[in-house]
């Protein structure tokens, strides 16, 4: 089972630590 | 009682550790700062969890994971993360496997997995102390590895409209000069998991 085709993950790649510090610095 | 769903109850109670390890990877290994993260207890040992965007998308994660797990189908749910070039550091695998069919008797098979998901965790909170620190800024993925080509398996994956899911890249699985540090292994009636570290040897 080598490679990517046994393996799935989603699209969308969760909130990075930047964007939790300025939404913090927004609150 | 009879018509417990077997492969349901397995997946709420592989879901909700999951939910609570991964919390606690983030934690441990500096992904996000800590004052994000409050403490908590959870099988009786304390952990720490993320509020807000972070957890809604580790929850809709798992959400999506869940059928898999129902049906078996998930031979490992590993939790990536990467330096700032979205090259892989650490992998953390949950590696699974369920016996096959058998009924849940008693409240007591329950209990002991939970006394076995808990050294699990405390396991997870002292991994620091065996592993590299991680460059700064980075992130992370949680990957699903299936038994059966992904492709088949897209359909039962994408129950949640707006959080689709893909075949992942070879850069996010693949890690060259990696070494494994293994953390915990559980046996029990209705499900078995190893947990282990892939470790890049220079970060």
């Amino acid at each position: 089972k080598s490679g990517g085709t046994h393996i799935l993950k989603p699209l969308m790649s969760p909130p990075t630590r930047e964007e939790i510090l300025a939404t913090l610095m927004d609150l | 009682r009879q018509d417990l769903n077997f492969g349901q109850v397995v997946a709420d109670i592989l879901c909700e550790f999951l939910e609570v390890a991964i919390h606690l990877i983030l934690y441990v290994r500096d992904v996000y700062p800590s004052g994000i993260f409050q403490k908590r207890k959870k099988y009786n040992v304390p952990v720490q969890e993320l509020n807000g965007n972070l957890n809604q998308y580790i929850q809709d994660t798992l959400h999506c994971v869940k059928p898999l797990i129902e049906k078996n189908e998930a031979e490992k749910v590993v939790v990536v993360i990467m330096d700032k070039e979205h090259h892989p550091v650490e992998r953390f695998v949950f590696e699974i496997s369920q016996p096959p069919l058998l009924s849940i008797s008693s409240e007591t098979l329950l209990s002991h997995v939970e006394q076995l998901l808990r050294a699990m965790i405390l396991k997870i909170s002292v991994c620091d102390a065996v592993l590299d620190n991680n460059p700064p800024g980075c992130t992370f993925t949680v990957l699903v590895h299936t038994r059966e080509a992904a492709t088949r398996n897209m359909e039962k994956v994408q129950v949640i409209k707006d959080f689709p899911w893909i075949v992942a890249d070879e850069q996010e699985v693949h890690m060259e000069e990696a070494k494994l540090v293994p953390l915990k292994t559980m046996t029990s009636d209705i499900l078995k998991m190893q947990l282990y570290v892939e470790e890049k040897t220079r970060k």
